[in-house]
């Protein structure tokens, strides 16, 4: 299994995405 | 009848599938996103709404029973009607899959593109440049299904229309000019049919499409 | 009741959640994950796969009826029964809160952290402590909620159970050691719950809870 998981594409970056977000709309509020 | 609260910040694109399942299924929502009743990076920090909405985070509703969700997709089906969620546990499960659709493969690869045009983050060509891939392969896989039919699932808008319209907003206002989507035609046609719906237009007001493909805002 | 074919490689969790559910609601499923079935990376490739199945990802079904599916989460909604969908549209939509939970934040840091102990990810220092942060917080949301709960929603197991707890099979075997778990034994006494039950271990097998955490295998 573990060499099928290569080609999972798993979204690594959502969560420095999500505090960017975060910040953005923070800032605007 | 659903009917509560909804909080989150203002243009919050996840809020948006909530607010127009609403407008389907009359449920009475309140939107909660400027003070006193809400403030962003405040009130979703006091113990009180932590206690609600453990994650922090937004869109989270409150009914007016004192029932709580936190989760966009939760929230935009709880305050649904059967038409919009899907009739039969085929067209449910054909509802969830381009709903997960939007999450999995709309999502990330528009976020990648759209967020440096906002100045949300940082500027790395090849991010951009692969997002540009993922986004058109997601606009030929939707231009296909599209060839035939005026909306995702059966004959008229469901929940899957609201969430991949929900999650395409910003790639049409900001990056999708008249060259990228020309290859498209019928996902264009689809997203400006949905967003001209008087329950969409309520909410997102004028979605007007891109002239002109936004670049990085240093 | 559903019946067809589930294609996927072998041990792949997001296929699991539709396996378990067709368990515990009767569907009868046939899973294709080895030649001549299905070999992953070719027959996903050929025109009629990607006729059916667009985006040529597995897990994919269909149904013994021609009945197309992509996407786990649709999958696993399709296969099951009412009992596992949630009985009531606030049940339901407390489902999809914890299933959008488990897509949404478990699968972006368990992966981040488990991937380079399969050696399948260069290893990254800081990118592993961020996603162990990520991963407390996950545990403590879940420990808070299942202090006075057997399962996540309502009485009995539903696709809230199975999903969370398929998206955190990889957490538990590789990297969750005792001494990392122990500030959250609800979580683990209601992980252990699950995975004992017969329609989980039929698809599962023994899951053995990790006593060493993996380091990056280089």
């Amino acid at each position: 299994a573990v060499d099928y998981f290569v080609q999972e594409k798993i979204w690594f970056d959502k969560p420095r995405y999500d505090d960017a977000e975060r910040h953005f709309y923070e800032r605007i509020n | 009848m659903a009917a509560g609260t909804l909080y989150t910040y203002p243009e919050n694109w996840r809020a948006f599938k909530a607010q127009i399942a609403a407008q389907y299924s009359g449920a009475r929502l309140k939107v909660a996103s400027s003070a006193p009743a809400f403030t962003f990076g405040q009130t979703n920090r006091t113990p009180a709404f932590l206690n609600n909405f453990p994650l922090g985070k937004v869109p989270a509703f409150q009914g007016d029973d004192g029932f709580c969700l936190f989760e966009s997709n939760a929230i935009a089906h709880y305050l649904s009607n059967e038409a919009l969620r899907g009739s039969s546990p085929q067209a449910q499960s054909q509802v969830l899959q381009w709903v997960s659709f939007a999450d999995a493969e709309i999502i990330p690869p528009a976020s990648a593109w759209v967020f440096p045009t906002l100045g949300i983050m940082q500027f790395n060509k090849q991010a951009t440049e692969q997002a540009k891939e993922e986004v058109k392969k997601v606009l030929s896989v939707l231009n296909h299904h599209l060839n035939t039919r005026t909306f995702l699932v059966g004959e008229r808008v469901s929940l899957a229309d609201i969430s991949v319209a929900c999650s395409m907003i910003w790639l049409y206002k900001q990056v999708l000019e008249p060259s990228f989507r020309q290859p498209f035609p019928n996902v264009t046609r689809w997203f400006q049919t949905c967003v001209n719906q008087p329950q969409f237009k309520t909410v997102l007001g004028e979605v007007k499409l891109c002239d002109k493909m936004a670049q990085f805002d240093p």
